[in-house]
Protein backbone atom coordinates (compact mmCIF):
# COMPACT_ATOMS: atom_id res chain seq x y z
CA UNK A 1 0.00 0.00 0.00
CA UNK A 2 1.39 3.24 -0.76
CA UNK A 3 1.16 6.64 1.48
CA UNK A 4 -1.61 8.39 -1.23
CA UNK A 5 -3.93 5.24 -0.19
CA UNK A 6 -3.10 5.07 3.45
CA UNK A 7 -3.70 8.79 3.38
CA UNK A 8 -7.33 8.57 1.58
CA UNK A 9 -8.40 5.57 3.29
CA UNK A 10 -7.76 7.36 6.81
CA UNK A 11 -9.33 10.65 5.55
CA UNK A 12 -12.35 8.54 4.49
CA UNK A 13 -12.34 6.70 7.99
CA UNK A 14 -11.76 10.64 9.69
CA UNK A 15 -15.01 12.02 7.89
CA UNK A 16 -17.12 9.22 9.84
CA UNK A 17 -15.62 9.59 12.44
CA UNK A 18 -16.48 13.23 12.31
CA UNK A 19 -20.07 13.25 11.75
CA UNK A 20 -20.05 10.47 14.38
CA UNK A 21 -18.83 12.12 17.50
CA UNK A 22 -20.31 15.64 16.75
CA UNK A 23 -23.95 13.81 15.89
CA UNK A 24 -23.51 12.68 19.05
CA UNK A 25 -21.72 15.71 21.08
CA UNK A 26 -25.03 17.63 20.20
CA UNK A 27 -27.56 15.17 20.05
CA UNK A 28 -28.62 16.33 16.71
CA UNK A 29 -28.43 15.00 13.39
CA UNK A 30 -29.35 18.89 11.79
CA UNK A 31 -28.16 19.18 8.37
CA UNK A 32 -27.28 15.72 7.58
CA UNK A 33 -29.21 14.27 5.02
CA UNK A 34 -30.21 10.95 5.36
CA UNK A 35 -30.85 9.83 1.69
CA UNK A 36 -27.02 10.39 1.32
CA UNK A 37 -26.57 8.48 4.42
CA UNK A 38 -28.56 5.09 3.24
CA UNK A 39 -27.18 5.54 -0.52
CA UNK A 40 -23.77 4.89 1.42
CA UNK A 41 -24.97 1.98 3.34
CA UNK A 42 -26.52 0.70 -0.08
CA UNK A 43 -22.69 1.45 -1.27
CA UNK A 44 -20.77 -0.02 1.26
CA UNK A 45 -23.41 -3.42 1.20
CA UNK A 46 -23.02 -3.95 -2.51
CA UNK A 47 -19.62 -3.36 -2.78
CA UNK A 48 -18.13 -5.51 0.12
CA UNK A 49 -19.95 -8.33 -0.69
CA UNK A 50 -16.93 -9.98 -1.81
CA UNK A 51 -15.99 -10.01 2.22
CA UNK A 52 -17.77 -13.88 1.94
CA UNK A 53 -15.76 -14.99 -1.43
CA UNK A 54 -12.93 -13.12 -0.90
CA UNK A 55 -9.82 -12.63 1.74
CA UNK A 56 -7.63 -9.68 0.27
CA UNK A 57 -5.81 -8.22 4.44
CA UNK A 58 -6.51 -8.04 7.73
CA UNK A 59 -6.75 -4.34 7.09
CA UNK A 60 -8.95 -4.42 4.33
CA UNK A 61 -11.89 -6.87 6.37
CA UNK A 62 -11.42 -4.42 9.62
CA UNK A 63 -12.25 -1.15 7.20
CA UNK A 64 -14.82 -3.23 5.31
CA UNK A 65 -16.70 -4.08 8.42
CA UNK A 66 -16.38 -0.65 9.75
CA UNK A 67 -17.57 1.04 6.91
CA UNK A 68 -20.96 -1.00 6.62
CA UNK A 69 -21.68 -0.71 10.14
CA UNK A 70 -20.27 2.91 10.89
CA UNK A 71 -22.80 3.74 7.97
CA UNK A 72 -26.05 1.74 9.50
CA UNK A 73 -25.01 3.38 12.62
CA UNK A 74 -25.39 6.91 11.30
CA UNK A 75 -28.91 6.15 9.84
CA UNK A 76 -30.31 4.60 12.79
CA UNK A 77 -29.36 7.85 14.77
CA UNK A 78 -30.85 9.84 11.97
CA UNK A 79 -34.19 7.99 11.51
CA UNK A 80 -34.36 6.76 15.55
CA UNK A 81 -32.15 8.27 18.21
CA UNK A 82 -32.24 11.77 16.78
CA UNK A 83 -34.98 11.69 14.78
CA UNK A 84 -35.21 14.71 12.30
CA UNK A 85 -39.08 14.16 11.70
CA UNK A 86 -40.63 17.06 13.51
CA UNK A 87 -38.56 19.23 11.77
CA UNK A 88 -39.48 21.20 8.56
CA UNK A 89 -35.57 20.98 7.85
CA UNK A 90 -36.37 17.67 6.62
CA UNK A 91 -38.34 18.86 3.21
CA UNK A 92 -34.68 20.24 2.33
CA UNK A 93 -33.93 16.91 1.61
CA UNK A 94 -35.76 16.08 -1.13
CA UNK A 95 -33.60 14.96 -3.98
CA UNK A 96 -35.09 12.49 -6.09
CA UNK A 97 -32.88 9.62 -5.35
CA UNK A 98 -34.96 7.26 -7.41
CA UNK A 99 -33.05 8.76 -10.71
CA UNK A 100 -29.52 8.01 -9.24
CA UNK A 101 -30.33 4.64 -8.10
CA UNK A 102 -31.77 3.63 -11.42
CA UNK A 103 -28.57 5.69 -13.14
CA UNK A 104 -25.92 3.35 -11.41
CA UNK A 105 -28.38 0.43 -12.20
CA UNK A 106 -28.08 1.13 -15.67
CA UNK A 107 -24.32 1.69 -15.64
CA UNK A 108 -23.36 -0.89 -13.88
CA UNK A 109 -25.32 -3.13 -16.14
CA UNK A 110 -23.31 -1.73 -19.26
CA UNK A 111 -20.36 -0.85 -17.69
CA UNK A 112 -18.83 -4.48 -15.53
CA UNK A 113 -16.03 -6.43 -15.93
CA UNK A 114 -18.32 -9.37 -16.02
CA UNK A 115 -21.84 -10.17 -16.04
CA UNK A 116 -21.68 -11.55 -12.71
CA UNK A 117 -24.30 -10.46 -9.76
CA UNK A 118 -20.85 -9.64 -7.34
CA UNK A 119 -19.26 -7.64 -10.47
CA UNK A 120 -22.30 -6.23 -11.20
CA UNK A 121 -23.00 -5.09 -7.82
CA UNK A 122 -19.37 -3.91 -7.48
CA UNK A 123 -19.79 -1.52 -10.15
CA UNK A 124 -23.14 -0.48 -9.12
CA UNK A 125 -21.65 0.46 -5.45
CA UNK A 126 -18.97 2.67 -7.81
CA UNK A 127 -21.35 4.50 -9.33
CA UNK A 128 -23.74 5.01 -7.36
CA UNK A 129 -20.68 6.08 -4.57
CA UNK A 130 -19.63 8.75 -6.80
CA UNK A 131 -23.33 10.46 -6.63
CA UNK A 132 -24.29 9.71 -3.08
CA UNK A 133 -23.35 13.04 -2.09
CA UNK A 134 -25.76 15.24 -4.58
CA UNK A 135 -28.64 15.03 -1.85
CA UNK A 136 -26.64 16.24 1.00
CA UNK A 137 -25.08 18.90 -1.30
CA UNK A 138 -28.71 19.88 -2.49
CA UNK A 139 -29.48 20.36 1.23
CA UNK A 140 -26.35 22.43 1.98
CA UNK A 141 -27.44 24.63 -1.38
CA UNK A 142 -30.73 25.30 -0.03
CA UNK A 143 -30.17 26.70 3.31
CA UNK A 144 -27.38 28.66 1.95
CA UNK A 145 -25.63 28.20 4.62
CA UNK A 146 -23.29 25.04 5.89
CA UNK A 147 -22.51 24.75 9.58
CA UNK A 148 -19.05 23.28 10.71
CA UNK A 149 -20.04 19.92 10.77
CA UNK A 150 -21.08 19.54 7.47
CA UNK A 151 -18.08 21.33 6.17
CA UNK A 152 -15.90 19.41 7.85
CA UNK A 153 -17.15 16.26 6.69
CA UNK A 154 -17.85 17.02 3.75
CA UNK A 155 -13.94 18.24 3.50
CA UNK A 156 -12.37 15.42 4.92
CA UNK A 157 -14.35 12.93 1.69
CA UNK A 158 -13.45 15.55 -0.67
CA UNK A 159 -9.96 14.89 0.68
CA UNK A 160 -10.51 10.96 0.11
CA UNK A 161 -11.37 11.31 -3.10
CA UNK A 162 -8.54 13.83 -3.76
CA UNK A 163 -6.08 11.10 -2.32
CA UNK A 164 -7.33 8.30 -4.40
CA UNK A 165 -6.37 10.16 -8.13
CA UNK A 166 -2.56 10.20 -6.76
CA UNK A 167 -2.72 6.52 -5.47
CA UNK A 168 -4.17 5.51 -8.88
CA UNK A 169 -1.22 6.91 -11.11
CA UNK A 170 1.63 5.70 -8.86
CA UNK A 171 0.11 1.57 -8.64
CA UNK A 172 -0.32 2.19 -12.45
CA UNK A 173 3.31 3.06 -12.96
CA UNK A 174 4.79 0.79 -9.84
CA UNK A 175 2.42 -1.81 -10.02
CA UNK A 176 0.76 -1.77 -13.50
CA UNK A 177 -2.46 -1.59 -11.70
CA UNK A 178 -5.02 0.32 -13.19
CA UNK A 179 -8.94 -0.36 -12.33
CA UNK A 180 -10.70 1.67 -15.76
CA UNK A 181 -13.83 1.76 -13.36
CA UNK A 182 -12.85 3.07 -10.08
CA UNK A 183 -10.78 5.72 -11.88
CA UNK A 184 -13.40 7.22 -14.12
CA UNK A 185 -16.28 7.05 -11.71
CA UNK A 186 -13.86 8.12 -8.72
CA UNK A 187 -13.20 11.28 -11.14
CA UNK A 188 -16.78 11.91 -11.20
CA UNK A 189 -17.15 12.04 -7.91
CA UNK A 190 -13.72 14.27 -7.09
CA UNK A 191 -15.13 16.76 -9.93
CA UNK A 192 -18.54 17.06 -7.95
CA UNK A 193 -16.66 17.76 -5.00
CA UNK A 194 -14.33 20.49 -6.46
CA UNK A 195 -17.14 21.68 -7.77
CA UNK A 196 -19.20 21.83 -4.50
CA UNK A 197 -15.66 23.33 -2.73
CA UNK A 198 -15.59 25.86 -5.72
CA UNK A 199 -19.02 27.41 -5.25
CA UNK A 200 -18.78 27.13 -1.68
CA UNK A 201 -15.93 29.59 -1.54
CA UNK A 202 -17.39 31.99 -3.64
CA UNK A 203 -20.33 32.14 -1.94
CA UNK A 204 -19.55 31.71 1.74
CA UNK A 205 -15.91 32.42 2.53
CA UNK A 206 -15.83 35.25 0.14
CA UNK A 207 -18.89 36.94 1.25
CA UNK A 208 -17.78 36.13 5.26
CA UNK A 209 -14.66 38.29 4.26
CA UNK A 210 -16.37 40.61 2.19
CA UNK A 211 -18.73 41.46 5.59
CA UNK A 212 -16.11 42.39 7.40
CA UNK A 213 -14.62 46.02 8.41
CA UNK B 1 -11.12 -17.20 -14.77
CA UNK B 2 -10.28 -14.91 -12.21
CA UNK B 3 -11.58 -10.99 -12.80
CA UNK B 4 -8.89 -8.56 -14.98
CA UNK B 5 -8.86 -6.40 -11.76
CA UNK B 6 -8.63 -6.95 -7.99
CA UNK B 7 -10.85 -5.38 -6.36
CA UNK B 8 -8.48 -4.43 -2.97
CA UNK B 9 -9.63 -0.77 -2.54
CA UNK B 10 -12.37 0.29 -0.48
Amino acid sequence: MNIFRILGDLSHLTSIIILLHTINTNKSTTGISLKTQILYVIVFITRYLDLFTKFISVYNTLMKIFFIISSVYIVYLIQYKYSQKHMVKQDLDNFKVEYLLAGSLLASLIFNYKFTPLEILWSFSLWLESVAILPQLMMLTRTGEADMLTTNYIFCLGLYRAFYIPNWFYRYFAEGHFDKLAVFTGLIQTLLYSDFFYIYYKNVIQARSSKLP
Amino acid sequence: SESDVDHDEL
